[in-house]
């Protein structure tokens, strides 16, 4: 029985939309229905039920194949080898405004406090109100140490002191959290670029917001090209979030999702799980 | 971005010798492409999609409009059935107390907005205090009270009480006391699967009567923002919105999709982290930029 093209047009628009329920970014799903329609060329189908169920298995390749990260960085096993070495771990955290960042440093924070890491918050979001006062509660629930200095202050002079205190006492990781910024502001990029370049981090985190819609692959893709970044944590997943940020991010940037933010307190952090994410987009 | 636009689309209906069927399914196709990648919510897109085809190619040609105008038209006014034809203020009845509160998921510029609000309410000569019911989040109370000195407002916090309903109790009922105008509370971020933290937000609605409940929503929101609006309303009755974030790059098509959700209007939206950056919401300015 031959298949006609309206079949196929139909069957691959209503993955395409499937995808956007999921919360995938449009360009993301456009780019994923066409992989998937490179996998099914050649494939020989029967009936239109043969065609769902190829069109499904092919979909979950490809997915599977976007979110199984390339390399594998954990951010203990880098705490791990770093320790006694005379610098000490740097990790920069960025993102843009209210996705998560602050907290997802006193998650990790208090993880590595708890396997035995010696650690010190920067509080260089010397702009926010109230995001000194927020870092350094943290601080004192954690029993970590914060290095600030006063409003207004260069951010990037913050990071440069909390290294150095952490060189002088022997501290294992710094963590530092930068302030909010949108992705289309040049200045602010440039500022949190001085942060990184000052700092000059082992490893530099952006934390995305689960909830985001088409706007994550461009938040990703505009970081990544004006500052550049090595993980991405993704936060407010227990919002009941479909799963599209992930896959968009990933995709658009191809650096791996290192973990993610499932509530609001300090044990609220979990790895992440490629075959979690597949599942929640295909429901 | 450039070639997504439905300002494209109307150049390429614009540039047909005439506008035909086909002309009419190719441009509601452009129209779908430029929603979704606004962030409406897929079904609403279909089912505008559909509307818009349906009003172009059966509706009879109104005096002194070329089909092409027609087409224009009809996508205009679908879209301003729910976002209204002009700005709406905030409900105020003068005389008395009027008590604000506002909600929303974790992040979306809540506390900022209370910020902007009592700066942009008291340039109007009204008296605005503003209350930090927020006992969850650290520093909630430290931020609050750093906007309320910004503006020089009056500010009620209470940094270590854990009662979140007892806290907008007293601080409503202080400010009530000194005779103010407009009382404006912030709440913690919750979403819809915090179940607790709805019914919490339900108790302080219960206790302070607010006049407006306004959805605080982040522009950036994908898919999701039907069903947290939707959820958010079912909780307690959404009277408003305020959209922000929208300074950045994403079309705010979330907030399309909350108002459908809640049947409640867009009053402001959120232009930068500035306390003077808030605008009072212009739907023709947003279907605009929304399709842009
Ligand atoms: N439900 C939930 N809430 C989260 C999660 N991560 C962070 N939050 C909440 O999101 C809100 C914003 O978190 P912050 O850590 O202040 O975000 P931020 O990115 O530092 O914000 P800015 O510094 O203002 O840009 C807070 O209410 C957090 O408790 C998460 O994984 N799940
Ligand atoms: N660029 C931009 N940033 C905004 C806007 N509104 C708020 N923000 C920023 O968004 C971040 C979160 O704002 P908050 O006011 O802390 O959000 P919130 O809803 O009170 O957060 P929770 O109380 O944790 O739920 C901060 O960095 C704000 O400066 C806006 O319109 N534009
Ligand atoms: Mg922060
Ligand atoms: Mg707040």
């Amino acid at each position: 029985k031959e298949l006609t093209d309206k079949n196929m047009d139909e069957a691959f628009w209503d993955l395409q939309l499937s995808l956007l329920q999921s919360d995938v970014a449009l360009e993301v799903a456009e780019a994923i229905t066409e992989k998937v329609k490179e996998k099914l060329k050649g494939k020989r189908v029967g009936r239109f039920t043969d065609l769902k169920t190829l069109l499904e298995e092919a979909l979950r390749e490809s997915i599977k194949e976007i979110l199984t990260p390339k390399s594998s960085i954990e951010i203990l096993a880098l705490a791990e080898e770093n320790k006694g070495k005379k610098e000490p771990l740097v990790i920069v955290f960025l993102g843009v405004n209210g996705t998560g960042k602050t907290t997802t440093i006193a998650k990790i924070g208090r993880m590595l406090k708890k396997k035995g890491y010696n650690v010190v918050f920067a509080a260089s979001d010397t702009f926010r109100a109230g995001s000194i006062e927020q870092l350094e509660e943290h601080g004192r629930r954690t029993g970590i140490r914060v290095i600030r200095h006063d409003y207004g202050g260069d951010s990037a002079a913050v990071a440069y002191d909390a290294i150095q205190h952490a060189m002088a006492k022997g501290v294992d990781v710094v963590l530092i959290d930068t302030a909010g910024r949108m992705q289309t502001d040049k200045n602010l990029l440039e500022e949190v670029n001085k942060i990184v370049r000052v700092s000059n981090p082992k490893l530099t985190i952006f934390v995305g917001d689960a909830l985001a819609g088409n706007d994550a692959v461009e938040q990703a893709k505009k970081f990544n090209e004006a500052v550049g970044f090595d993980a991405v944590i993704l936060a407010k997943v227990d919002a009941d979030s479909k799963g599209g940020a992930a896959l968009s991010i990933t995709f658009a940037t191809e650096k791996p999702i290192i973990a993610v933010g499932t509530g609001q307190k300090y044990d609220d952090l979990a790895s992440f799980s490629p075959e979690w994410f597949l599942s929640k987009i295909l429901d | 971005s450039l070639g997504q636009g439905i300002s494209n689309a109307f150049r390429k209906l614009l540039r047909r010798p005439t506008v035909d069927e086909k002309a009419v399914e190719e441009f509601v196709k452009d129209l779908q492409r430029a929603l979704l990648i606004a962030d409406v919510n897929v079904d609403l897109v279909l089912a505008l999609s559909e509307r818009v085809k349906k009003r172009a190619l059966e509706e009879k040609l109104p005096l002194g409009l070329t089909r092409r105008e027609h087409v224009i038209k009809v996508l205009f006014d679908e879209l301003t059935v729910f976002l209204g034809e002009s700005y709406q203020p905030l409900r105020y009845i003068s005389g008395r107390s009027n008590v604000y509160m506002l909600v929303g998921i974790q992040g979306s510029g809540k506390t900022t907005t209370g910020g902007k609000l009592a700066r942009y309410l008291k340039k109007r000569g009204l008296k605005v205090g503003l209350v930090c019911a927020d006992t969850y989040r650290p520093g909630a109370s430290d931020q609050l009270k750093q906007l309320s000195e910004r503006v020089e407002v009056s500010f009620y916090g209470e940094p270590d009480a854990k009662d979140a309903v007892k806290v907008a109790e007293r601080g409503v009922k202080k400010f009530k006391g000194e005779g103010y105008d407009v009382i404006l509370v912030d709440t913690a971020g919750r979403h819809k699967e915090e179940k607790g933290l709805l019914k919490e937000m339900k108790e302080i609605t219960g206790k302070i009567k607010p006049d407006e409940i306004i959805l605080v929503l982040d522009g950036t929101i994908g898919q999701q923002a039907f069903n947290q609006a939707k959820a958010f309303n079912e909780a307690t009755d959404i009277g408003s919105i305020i959209v922000t974030k929208l300074d950045g790059a994403a079309k705010g098509g979330g907030a399309l999709s909350s108002v459908v959700a809640t049947g409640a209007k867009i009053k402001y939206i959120g232009t930068g982290e500035k306390l003077d950056e808030l605008e009072t919401f212009d739907p023709p300015g947003f279907v605009g930029r929304l399709l842009d």
